[in-house]
């Protein structure tokens, strides 16, 4: 049940450019399951180009794209499949099959190229198969230490390099919904199944309905807020299991104060931090340290950055608002919707009039949701409108204003980075029609759309 | 494009999905921003890692390696005030302008077309029998004044959107069209007037054409395009 996918990192959109025509190799008309297939089969091949528009095509590529002579280019009809050895930075187990580029020792010796026995004499000698190229860190004995190579230092023979474990290099905090490194095994070391694919295991999670979770290739993540990132095995008989990642030994950062709300919640609660714990109808909430009269898996220690303090109203899990336990049997859990929400988290029910120049009241949210960024200061985007640009637009804090007459009403610089500006949450008063549109006297052109239109006799 | 024919439109571009598929229109208004429909996307935050546009063919599928063709990825979507249903999307790099790639020029502000002024619709979109899906089509129609669409629409169309007039054997933009231009000649120009929005039908005969009115949208426009 293992694919032979499973050897590759995916970029979508991507092509790797040839630089030497002459070593690719081209294979018209397979599967993509068959071009990776051949690609790992083959002695020199380390990432491949796959084609799907106009025809399909495989391109094998003996070079992957994290070298100096090769060029990594968008294009939209062409995924770019890479072999994780060449481009991994971590190691799994002993790093065998680890092919990257690291050519320092951990006391940052030089290491010795592999052909050359000088200043060390040895017993190896590079082969298409061996991987023993230039003066990289290999482990071509399998030994504990992990990649090693002969040092350029006659005192001293040869020396581990420290390459990471892929399971130390990135750890995670709280319970790993951020992790986006490359564990792609379980804790027991079975291999994980890709994202994309519904075999042996078939899934919801499926990457492109969920483009905020990262669901990349078959590596370890978290998109349902387990206890860790986990993975579905390509072991038919085992669906999925967690995999072992470290935990950072540093405390979580905490958030800024205010991103935490005590009194009211906003969005769906997952910053609440305050003290009410009851439900909606009034039954006391079961602490979350407890698993009586209900078990759960939302243990405090693994969820540290969640809040699971007493037994208050919280969202680990991202629910649509703070929720617990209950202390009754028969009932496992229930909203706390007597929580109010915050007044800032409420829909304005404001409104402007005219073009909303005159606008002054207190919407500070976008149509989208999205926080207003203060009209003082440039970050995330620079203000070119600002307080000193129109003092008499007053552009206080962060509030939608319109100092520009825009035809669309108020406005703002938003707080995400990739929206520069947007209109606000606020609608023109009711009784207001648009703008009265007036045709301009004559009507002058300053860039012009201009066509070659052949003359028909010509064309025929 | 239900009642047209092969033609020719450099402003006109074909949005592409990841798997490389037409899948809606739009029109160049510099060489990098194209103008299109916000019904042609999920949502104004869409990852359009993969989207392209591609311009400078006649062919809805153009041949590898066809000299003029311009495959563009789109960087980045900014949608228009909400009663316009429009999107600005920035083109990853500058459209090469060529005698097959231009630029179309934006009306002045609150402009209205009078009535009667010619225009044409372009797209690859779907021509329901009555022509070569394959190429771009091409069809001309006559602006209609809002007044008289309304005895049409019974009073639905707004003052941001205007009309075209209707063809008995029915003539008009259809599926994989939307967001394409209303294009209208004033002497020797072509200035965008109109963008291409979703109807009940397509090409229904008898039945005046609706677009969103572009004129009403050119501050944000240039807006987006400063800013």
């Amino acid at each position: 049940h293992r694919s032979a996918l499973n050897d590759f990192q995916r970029s979508e959109g991507r092509e790797l450019v040839p630089w030497k025509a002459d070593r690719v190799n081209i294979l018209p008309g397979i599967s993509l399951e068959e071009c990776a297939k051949r690609c790992s089969e083959s002695l020199d091949c380390r990432a491949f180009n796959y084609v799907f528009r106009p025809s399909l095509i495989c391109k094998h590529l003996p070079w992957v794209g994290n070298t100096e002579i090769a060029e990594v280019k968008r294009n939209v009809n062409c995924d770019l499949y890479e072999m994780k050895v060449y481009i991994r930075k971590c190691i799994i187990g002993n790093g065998e099959d680890y092919r990257g580029h690291v050519s320092k020792t951990k006391t940052g010796r030089t290491c010795q190229q592999w052909w050359s026995k000088f200043p060390h004499d040895h017993k190896y000698t590079p082969s298409s198969t061996n991987g023993l190229e230039l003066n990289y860190c290999r482990n071509p004995d399998g030994d504990n230490i992990g990649p090693w190579c002969y040092t350029t230092d006659p005192e001293r023979r040869y020396e581990s390099c420290n390459i990471p474990q892929c399971k130390d290099e990135v750890c995670i905090t709280c319970n790993g919904e951020d992790y986006r490194g490359q564990v792609d095994r379980t804790v027991s070391g079975k291999e994980c199944q890709r994202w994309d694919q519904q075999n042996p295991h078939q899934h919801i999670y499926q990457p492109e309905k969920y483009p905020d979770k990262s669901l990349d290739d078959n590596y370890c993540r978290n998109p349902d807020a387990s206890p860790m990132p986990w993975c579905y095995t390509t072991d038919p008989d085992v669906e999925r299991e967690s995999c072992d990642i470290r935990k950072c030994s540093e405390a979580p950062k905490r958030r800024s104060r205010s991103g935490y709300t005590t009194n009211c919640f906003r969005g769906r609660g997952e910053d609440y931090r305050g003290k009410v714990n009851e439900t909606t109808s009034g039954i006391p909430c079961q602490r979350w340290d407890a698993q009586a009269p209900h078990e759960h898996p939302f243990y405090p220690h693994i969820y540290e950055c969640k809040g699971l303090e007493e037994n208050y109203c919280r969202n680990p899990d991202g629910s649509e608002a703070p929720w617990c336990f209950t202390s009754r049997a028969q009932m496992r859990t229930a909203l706390c919707l007597q929580i109010k929400r915050c007044a800032d988290d409420i829909e304005a029910e404001d409104c402007y009039n005219g073009n909303g120049k005159n606008y002054r009241g207190a919407v500070r949210k976008t149509r989208k949701g999205i926080l207003c960024q203060n009209w003082s200061v440039n970050t995330p985007h620079k203000t070119k409108i600002n307080p000193r640009t129109h003092p008499e637009a007053n552009l206080t804090e962060n509030y939608c204003r319109n100092p520009d007459g825009d035809l669309h009403g108020p406005w703002c610089y938003t707080t995400d980075p990739k929206t520069e500006f947007d209109y606000c949450a606020i609608k023109q008063c009711a009784g207001e029609g648009p703008p009265i549109i007036m045709p301009p006297e004559g009507v002058v052109f300053d860039e012009c759309g201009k066509r070659d239109d052949r003359k028909l006799k010509k064309l025929r | 494009i239900v009642g047209g024919t092969p033609g020719n439109s450099p402003w006109t571009v074909s949005l592409r999905d990841r798997k490389g598929k037409h899948f809606c229109g739009g029109s160049l208004v510099n060489s990098k921003w194209v103008i299109s429909t916000k019904q042609c996307f999920s949502s104004c935050y869409v990852d359009l890692t993969g989207y392209a546009a591609v311009m400078g063919t006649v062919y809805r599928e153009p041949k590898e390696g066809e000299p003029s063709t311009q495959s563009i990825a789109l960087n980045k979507i900014v949608c228009g005030p909400s009663e316009s249903h429009l999107v600005l999307l920035q083109l990853e790099t500058p459209a090469e302008f060529n005698d097959r790639v231009a630029q179309i020029c934006l009306p002045p502000e609150r402009y209205i077309v009078p009535e009667g002024t010619s225009c044409e619709i372009a797209g690859w979109g779907e021509t329901k029998g009555t022509g070569d899906e394959t190429v771009l089509n091409v069809a001309q129609m006559q602006v209609q004044s809002n007044s008289e669409c309304n005895k049409y629409f019974k009073g639905r169309v707004k003052q941001n959107e205007m009309c075209t007039t209707s063809f008995f054997g029915g003539v008009g933009a259809c599926e994989k069209d939307y967001g394409g231009p209303l294009a209208c000649q004033n002497s020797d120009c072509w200035v965008l007037e109109g963008v291409i929005i979703p109807m009940r039908r397509c090409g229904h005969p008898g039945q005046p054409n609706i677009f969103i009115r572009v004129s009403m949208y050119v501050d944000w426009i240039k807006k987006v395009m400063e800013m």
